[in-house]
């Protein structure tokens, strides 16, 4: 879950 | 509205194919340049990113940006409706609640009409963040999908390891392990077979074959894939 939420927050920086 | 011709409908049909393992529904962001989406699979381990530029299509006209909230699995089914060298025009009208599809034999004596129900979907603003990734590596696509099936009898996961001279892909479970090596070729005769390995420095990373698996379905859409490697970071395709 901790990975999928810094994915989801990685992706949001573009 | 929308309204835009791809001159063959295999163009969509096989984007479709590559994309409805991974996503759900997302929407189509239409605006004067093109098409676009952006979507993580249900997991939220995967980000699809997908530009259709308007050049792609003829014609291609946009009056002001919508977002078509698509459920994949009943365009893909309503893809598989089109011959591959059919003519295919989507059409979307203000404030539509429908997406039109219409494919069109290239001797114009077969027109199919499909008409698909748009949905709302909540939309973050993903993407792929510029980053100077460790690796790159380029090669065939056929070639790329045949090492992540064939190591997908040994593991659920693949190590991708990218030297100077070389990139291994390896495979270790309860039964074995396996391992696939591939060199830099540069004198090849076609663009599209030629292996190159960009290096700033070594890595060594692990990831689900699953997902791969899936980002494979794509390889029918270009002759070669680009890997793109750095620690912490996602694998870009």
């Amino acid at each position: 879950v901790c990975r999928q939420v810094w994915l989801t927050r990685y992706f949001e920086t573009a | 509205m929308l309204e835009a011709r791809l001159p063959s409908a295999v163009t969509l049909k096989k984007i479709i194919d590559a994309v409805k393992e991974l996503v759900q529904d997302a929407n189509f962001d239409c605006n004067d340049s093109g098409i676009a989406l952006q979507a993580m699979d249900s997991s939220h381990v995967a980000l699809v990113a997908l530009l259709m530029r308007a050049e792609g299509f003829d014609p291609y006209r946009c009056d002001r940006n919508i977002a078509l909230g698509i459920n994949f699995a009943t365009l893909a089914k309503v893809m598989k409706c089109a011959g591959n060298d059919d003519n295919l025009t989507i059409k979307a009208g203000e404030d539509a609640d429908v997406l039109s599809l219409m494919f069109e034999s290239t001797n114009s004596d077969r027109i199919s009409e499909f008409d698909i129900k748009l949905m709302d979907v909540d939309a973050d603003h993903l993407g792929i963040p510029e980053t100077d990734y460790s690796a790159t590596i380029k090669m065939p696509s056929a070639e790329f999908q045949r090492i992540c099936r064939d190591l997908s009898v040994m593991s659920e996961t693949v190590t991708i390891e990218a030297v100077k001279d070389a990139v291994k892909f390896i495979a270790s479970g309860d039964t074995g392990s396996g391992s696939i090596t591939v060199k830099p070729n540069q004198a090849v005769d076609k663009k599209d077979m030629e292996v190159t390995v960009t290096l700033q420095e070594p890595v060594k990373l692990a990831f689900s074959l699953k997902y791969l698996n899936h980002f494979a379905k794509a390889s029918t859409l270009a002759g070669s894939v680009t890997l793109s490697l750095s620690d912490d970071v996602p694998l870009m395709i």
